[in-house]
């Protein structure tokens, strides 16, 4: 099972944006996918139209509670399956701290399911704590949102040092895929010097890096006002504007990051 | 000192810009301000040019060491002052979870300093854990920067779940000023829904409510590529683009908030 964690501490970058809507794009290309949204917001959940009950369990209760992924995991469609958040994930970090095994619990969680699907996609909070480290255990790969901005580039450092520590004490098969240019309106002096910037840190890069041979994905995300549109009608992109920018720009990323596949 | 908690947990929505701008236009109106960051991104300090040593203290120590807030505030010109931030910050939340006083640890931090200042403008993270509720203990109302979109409107009802229950057991004085539009494009369906749906739900409130009075302030504050650009020098956006529209916005917000003042 291919893992995509889509992190990146800075908020407001497109990670739910990203992490829904190729989730969905892969289960168009009749993938079977399993979308897990680790973040206390809740808005992949909210995006794809699930609305778990006051009683129903979500992943605070694979955290808190080792709940089995099998009671908790609900179907989107036919190919996609979603793992929902609530805000109660608020206090699990706190609650797990003192577990021997606090920064696998999501990966263990998830090991009786590794071949029931193709592909699993981590929605991640807008921190690099406890919750994002146990999306990284899990993770074969880093897919890194980045707004054009300078605020945003600020924290790619700090980002790639957690991956690191991450790919050197828990998880020696972690690396980075490539950042996707999110919000990206083309032209801009600052969208140009931050791509340029990226692309020549990349290629820098050392074998033994964890970003060794990740890159700048060719599909940028351009901004579209669809896409802050369709999750209030609980829906993918592409079932809410097929024939916008948002559904061809993500489905052309969807096709680029199969495309990119590493030997497992 | 009149102390505002910029918070929205939403991601991306404009904390930093506007925590930074309203405390640069207070301290041009002759207000002696201070500009606390307690985000781990430490991005208000970068927005202001201030790049703490290794060895400086930062609001990590005033969390963790209980270094005196002397020792680490500092002047970035001659009305305002910035206590700063650091990656550190990060690993606070987890070492203060099992002090008797950790909810009081910033408000009594900041005691002394009552009367140093007219203003106190925190810049708070992404998120409602307990460096979150410090900033609310201190506060004497929470300013909220909203992006107009449906996935930022989602936050609004659990952000204000926290003020209230801070209100009652913390910091009886606590209230909501009132909600700032953020990356705002004048004409979109989504920003007439977003704010319609905010006007009526403040005008609602009970008087019981801690954001009864509050409002959507009539500045609102514009998109604008000046306001991305001048973190990266270091610089307000009054320093960097006095004549464009983001530096007119934040001068129009900042009158509003001190007109809006209530008795303390
Ligand atoms: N390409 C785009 N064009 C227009 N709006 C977008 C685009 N991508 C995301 N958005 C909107 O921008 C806002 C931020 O995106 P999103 O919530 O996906 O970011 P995030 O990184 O997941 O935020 P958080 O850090 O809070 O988790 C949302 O309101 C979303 O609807
Ligand atoms: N009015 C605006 N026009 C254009 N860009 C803006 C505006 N306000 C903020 N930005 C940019 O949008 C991005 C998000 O803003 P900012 O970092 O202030 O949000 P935040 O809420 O503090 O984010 P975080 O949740 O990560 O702390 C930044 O790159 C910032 O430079
Ligand atoms: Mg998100
Ligand atoms: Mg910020």
């Amino acid at each position: 099972m291919r893992t995509l964690a889509v992190l990146n501490q800075k908020g407001g970058v497109g990670k739910t944006t990203t992490a829904v809507n190729i989730a969905a794009a892969f289960a168009r290309m009749k993938k079977r996918v399993l979308l897990i949204d680790l973040d206390p917001q809740a808005h992949a959940t909210l995006h794809v139209g699930v609305d778990p009950g006051p009683t129903d369990p979500t992943v605070f209760d694979l955290f808190v509670n080792r709940t089995p992924v099998a009671e908790i995991a609900r179907n989107v469609n036919d190919r996609l399956s979603l793992i929902p958040s609530s805000v109660d994930l608020v206090g699990a970090e706190l609650q797990i701290a003192d577990r021997e095994d606090r920064e696998r619990i999501l990966s263990r969680a998830l090991e009786p399911f590794r071949d029931a699907f193709d592909l699993c996609v981590l929605d991640c909070p807008p921190s690099l704590g406890l919750i994002a480290i146990n999306a990284l255990v899990l993770a074969s790969e880093v897919l890194i949102p980045l707004q054009p901005h300078f605020l945003a580039l600020q924290g790619l450092s700090r980002l790639l040092e957690t991956v690191t520590a991450v790919r050197e004490s828990l998880n020696p098969a972690l690396r980075v895929s490539g950042v996707v240019l999110s919000l990206y309106e083309r032209g801009t002096r600052l969208s140009q010097e931050v791509q340029a910037d990226v692309s020549t840190f990349f290629g820098a890069a050392a074998a033994t890096d964890a970003w060794f041979g990740a890159r700048v994905f060719d599909s940028a995300i351009r901004r579209n006002i669809k896409l802050a549109e369709c999750p209030s009608f609980g829906k993918t992109i592409f079932d809410y504007a097929p024939d916008s920018h948002g559904a061809a720009d993500y489905a052309a990323l969807a096709k680029e990051l199969l495309r990119a596949k590493r030997p497992e």
